[in-house]
């Protein structure tokens, strides 16, 4: 495994599961082994790679409460093109399961370390809070890519998740990095986008991709088809755009 | 007091806080003592309503932790026109610290009783979660007002939701009504939208408001001003539409 990344931000609905969805496709495209990991009980992702949520025998909770059990919950070439480790509502009931275990950080941690060989990256969809599942991620992964609205809310979140990033690093994952901020839903005709990507520039200014993710319908349609939008419709501005992002993202590891 | 209603969706990004920031000053426009309660750590709701997150003396999680503080935290008469609870990030403490309490699916509630001869309407804003600080939304409240992004994963979140207001309503809650499901960042042009559309009013009907939300950038705008939109462009479609809204709901509290 070269890396396991955290993609993870507590606003709602910043392009969190799109992005995973989309870019774990666009790397198993280019020919990487990809194990995408849905730690959001809302299971999104799952749907979003084709499979049905709610036909699960196994799922991420079985994952959570035993690790050992990590081989028989991940479906194998979904549609999308990668394996998943799938989730769904019964994923709620671990918040609170989690807080009373042993390890309670580091339970998904030890799960993927039992199948690390087998892939070459593992992207984690988080749920949008900075709850016990996110702090798994936390602690499991190697980076964390953050994906951003260009708007006020969104711009205003930001430095409490770059605190909680830092929590993680000084006490259970030393080794933890920012992969990269990746600006979503991005419409140049709006001065609000404009102005609020210039402050992202001027803080963070090498950490944020330059990749820039357009606002795009058909990556909003291509979820109902449970198919990522490289498979949907491999033309779209969407896939274009998420195709350029894994080619800078793999450029970055040979960095 | 009149009703509790709780913004609620566990969906991130569809307009809960914009819906209660706005809906709250549409409703205190119209002469109605409205109390708007910030109960997600994000904050943005006290921030939308141009008050200082990080200034705050006394927040929600004072509340939570010792109901009887409650009118030593209300912020009266902020900028935008209503009566204030504040949140700030403190408040993810109390996720951990709730579970632990007693009465804790209750400690809202028993806040919120202290003030309630005080206002005509009291509108809660709620974390995209169902966790501890939503079931205490939900306990507290009368009525749930979902705000709903026409997209798919907006809609098949929606199942979920409905289940808990269910369990609720049958354990802790037994008037829980649902208030209405509101359209937002409405796009007549995109297919999207008016499928999803109409899949909505096809299963829910007359829980359907009306009113739709357009999507405007100036709603997206306002919050850097700390004002409610109606204060910030009022001639804007997005501040018309959340008056049309205040008046619809009206009319539905006078049956
Ligand atoms: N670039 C884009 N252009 C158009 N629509 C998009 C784009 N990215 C995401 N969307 C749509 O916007 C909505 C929010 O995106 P998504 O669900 O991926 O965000 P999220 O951060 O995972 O949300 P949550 O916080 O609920 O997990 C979805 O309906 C999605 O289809
Ligand atoms: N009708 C609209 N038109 C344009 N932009 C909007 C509209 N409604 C909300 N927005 C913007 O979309 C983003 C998401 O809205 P908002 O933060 O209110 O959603 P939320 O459901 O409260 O999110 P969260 O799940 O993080 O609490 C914000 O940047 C907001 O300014
Ligand atoms: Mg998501
Ligand atoms: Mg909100």
């Amino acid at each position: 495994m070269r890396k396991i990344v955290a993609i993870t931000n507590q606003k709602g609905g910043v392009g969190k599961t799109t992005t995973c969805v989309n870019l774990a496709a666009s790397l198993a495209a280019n020919g990487n082994r990809i194990l995408l990991i849905d730690l959001d009980p809302q299971g999104n992702a799952t749907t979003g790679s084709g499979i049905d949520k709610n036909q699960l025998r196994y799922s991420m909770l079985d994952v959570l409460s035993n690790p050992e059990n990590i081989r028989q919950v991940i479906q194998l070439k979904t549609p999308a093109g990668y394996d998943l480790l799938p989730a769904n509502s019964d994923l709620t009931a671990s918040e609170v399961s989690l807080l009373e275990s042993d390890n309670k950080e580091a339970r998904l941690k030890i799960a993927v370390q039992k199948v690390l060989q087998d892939y070459d990256f593992a992207l984690i969809d988080c749920p949008p809070s900075l709850n016990m599942l996110t702090v798994n991620a936390l602690a499991c992964a190697n980076s964390v890519l953050i994906p951003m609205q260009c708007e006020y809310y969104a711009l205003e979140g930001i430095s409490a998740l770059l605190n909680t990033i830092k929590v993680i690093k000084q006490s259970i994952n030393p080794k933890l990095i920012i992969e990269g901020i990746l600006r979503t839903m991005y419409d140049p005709r709006n001065s609000l986008t404009n102005d609020v990507s210039r402050q992202l520039i001027n803080h963070f200014s090498h950490l944020v991709y330059r990749t820039v993710i357009p606002r795009n319908i058909r990556l909003a349609e291509a979820p109902s088809h449970g198919l990522p939008v490289l498979l949907y419709d491999k033309h779209s501005r969407g896939s274009a755009a998420y195709r350029t992002l894994a080619n800078e993202f793999i450029r970055e590891q040979n960095g």
